[in-house]
């Protein structure tokens, strides 16, 4: 059902929720910008922004899970991600996007974009990683 | 009267995913 997916994924993505940013500002959830994470992952010990393009969406034979398959950072390490289709990724310069925006924006009232084949996503890694 | 609520405040990595693979040596 649909409540057993909502409860699956975490709360801060509820329209309404409060962030708090890398220098301590605080911001709704659905107010967030590229420019937040950038500035958040700068003034960061141990993060950085790292692009995850994605490469593929393809659905699953579980209903409402998709898989993602990105191409990560300058080495274009290839990663999949099993998600729930809901699960909003953040594109840069576009926000919130996700594999059926409708669904996200109907559990969570997050304002959302269909997540599509070519969109950078942002992702962290850590920073000094050897 | 108005009760103070505590609102819950979530740090802006928790929003990210990590995507942390392995780098070629």
């Amino acid at each position: 059902s649909s409540m057993a997916a909502a409860q699956t994924l975490p709360p801060y993505f509820t329209k309404g929720s409060i962030i708090q940013l890398a220098n301590g500002d605080l911001k709704k959830v659905e107010d967030l910008k590229t420019e937040d994470f950038i500035q958040s992952a700068d003034i960061s010990n141990d993060l950085k922004i790292d692009s995850s393009t994605v490469e593929r969406i393809e659905s699953t034979h579980s209903p409402g899970i998709a898989v993602v398959q990105f191409s990560v950072g300058e080495h274009r390490a290839q990663v999949s991600v099993e998600v729930l289709i809901e699960y909003p990724f953040f594109v840069f310069g576009q926000g919130w996007s996700s594999c059926s925006p409708e669904r996200t924006s109907q559990l969570f009232d997050l304002p959302c974009c269909k997540l599509s084949v070519g969109d950078v996503c942002i992702s962290l890694t850590l920073k000094n990683l050897k | 009267n108005v009760e103070p609520r505590s609102v819950a405040v979530f740090p802006w990595h928790s929003l990210v995913p990590f995507l942390a693979p392995s780098q070629p040596d």
